[in-house]
């Protein structure tokens, strides 16, 4: 039967991008608990 | 160019920043008010200079032209905004 299309995730097509992602949201859950 | 000028344009550019990146980053709503936090403790002077101006011009045109970095630009104006923040941290004493 046809495979089904996935959809496009821009943003985590790029490494660079998710790498940088994941240092923010670490950074803001670190500020977070720190309050 | 003088300190006010440059402050209304740099607080404008930053509008715009956040403005475009909450368009793309919308599974993460905590990253823009985070962004705007890092902005609020920085350094008036800093915010009132060439070289903010410089940066974020540089991140907007960039985000806007490939937004699939979205989080790399954030990433980089956080960190320029965490190096000129006001609040020093205290350096430990041996």
């Amino acid at each position: 039967g046809p495979v089904p299309m996935e959809e496009d995730d821009e943003d985590d097509d790029d490494p660079e991008n998710r790498i940088a992602k994941k240092m923010l949201l670490e950074e803001i859950k670190a500020n977070l608990s720190s309050d | 160019k003088d300190p006010a000028s440059l402050k209304a344009e740099n607080q404008r550019l930053f509008t715009e920043f956040l403005e475009f990146c909450s368009q793309h980053t919308q599974e993460h709503s905590e990253v823009i008010p985070f962004l705007d936090s890092r902005h609020q403790k920085t350094s008036p002077d800093f915010l009132a200079s060439a070289e903010f101006r410089n940066v974020l011009g540089r991140c907007l045109t960039r985000v806007q032209a490939k937004r699939s970095k979205v989080y790399v630009y954030i990433n980089e104006l956080c960190t320029v905004l965490k190096a000129h923040s006001q609040k020093k941290k205290l350096a430990l004493s041996s």
